[in-house]
């Protein structure tokens, strides 16, 4: 499986058209492989971006250094998925 | 689970249970349901539509989940649905007054590849797993394949994408799949597709910024969805036109379905509060699902009493 350790979803709120638009110029660089779990649309909707752990520095020097605001909405992604994993098992131990 | 009464409704299962839960359910409920493979996925897996429906050549409304395989809280969500509908007829009014004269479509697992991707190498896996010549990136999404304003703004010519469209429309055999069957069947009124996590009630158009001549309609009705759904846990949903109130996305689901003449199409975002994204906790399964019921039972009485 694919391990997301350190991996984090980043929460950002553009107050503005330019700020929407310098998330979504983030699209363009693949180098940084980000995920858009919600993309870019409009000021005051909120963009979740899946980082992986390598550009995490990256892209919160960017966002920060233009000024968007972000709040982390997930720490550590694989944590949650190993969450999901154990209560998958102990499920199906609980039927069988 | 040897039962739909013992299946486990408050976890996530996968492709392997949830066909199992499907048989079971087509076996206990010989009279109402059935199932139909419409086709198979690029890998050979079944597409799996189940067809509840108590007599002949009735109108259809369709309802499917997965289509984006990391959604993994709307295939779960389409096999309570699937469950509450075979447990409902007969005792609740409205719902057996709506098979009286209307079929319910039900296709849990859209994107089978894709979901058994997301069990066995990766859980963020989006699209759907055919190979990309030319290209070492593998997958289309599902969600912008369809023939309506294809290759347009919102969707991507790079396979290496979340949205990529895919090589032409309908070029997926899941996709095509739906095409082939809304098409043989004819008869279908009405058509909901259901994806995680913004919570959002949309309808056509998204590949363009024109009103379709149904908007008010589609509006009121859509208003009156998120306000039932609202009723049962407060969760909050905004809704409109796909491109008025997320994004322009063309070649997607619902605006081919509406092309098509099911005039009464939407597509659903659901819950998320804004802190687990895909990784939506298993015991957020039932009340997902338990709200969107409702949100989807004012859908499908509206269609069943404005056939058209």
């Amino acid at each position: 499986m694919e391990n997301y350790s350190g991996q984090q979803v980043l929460r950002i709120f553009p107050t503005d058209e330019d700020q929407v638009n310098l998330v979504r110029a983030l699209e363009d660089l693949e180098h940084l492989q980000i995920d858009f779990w919600t993309s870019p649309t409009k000021v005051l909707l909120p963009i979740d971006i899946r980082v992986s752990f390598r550009n995490l520095q990256s892209v919160k020097v960017y966002l920060e250094s233009n000024n968007i605001q972000y709040s982390i909405m997930i720490h550590d992604v694989q944590s949650l998925l190993d969450e999901e994993q154990n209560e998958m098992r102990r499920n199906r131990a609980t039927e069988n | 689970a040897r039962s739909t009464d013992s299946f486990n409704y408050a976890t996530y299962h996968t492709f392997d249970e949830i066909n199992a839960f499907i048989d079971n359910l087509v076996n206990e409920n010989p009279n109402l349901v059935s199932k139909i493979q419409i086709g198979s996925s690029y890998e050979g897996r079944p597409l799996n539509v189940l067809k509840f429906s108590t007599g002949p050549n009735r109108p259809a409304f369709w309802i499917d989940t997965g289509i984006h395989s990391r959604e993994w809280v709307t295939q779960a969500s389409g096999i309570w649905f699937a469950k509450k509908i075979a447990t409902d007829y007969g005792k609740d009014a409205s719902l057996t007054n709506t098979l009286n004269n209307i079929d319910i479509l039900l296709e849990i697992v859209t994107n089978p590849d894709g979901y058994v991707y997301t069990h066995k190498s990766d859980r963020m896996w989006r699209k759907t797993r055919s190979p990309n010549s030319g290209s070492l990136c593998v997958g289309t999404d599902p969600n912008r394949n369809w023939d309506a304003g294809f290759g347009g703004p919102g969707s991507s010519s790079n396979p290496c994408t979340e949205t990529y469209r895919g090589r032409a429309a309908h070029s997926e055999p899941e996709v095509k799949a739906i095409v082939d069957f809304v098409k043989s069947h004819g008869n279908i009124k009405g058509f909901v597709s259901i994806h995680s996590y913004s919570q959002m009630l949309l309808f056509p158009y998204g590949y363009t910024t024109a009103r379709t001549p149904d908007h008010n309609e589609l509006n009121t009705v859509s208003r009156n969805a998120v306000n039932a759904l609202a009723s049962l846990y407060g969760t909050s949903y905004t809704y409109g036109s796909i491109i008025a109130t997320i994004y322009q996305a063309s070649g997607g689901t619902i605006d081919w379905t509406y092309n098509q003449g099911i005039k009464y199409s939407y597509s659903f975002e659901l819950r998320d509060t804004g802190r687990y994204g895909f990784a939506l906790p298993a015991n957020q399964i039932i009340p997902t699902a338990e709200e969107t019921w409702l949100a989807l039972t004012k859908l499908i009485e509206h269609t069943r009493d404005n056939l058209y």
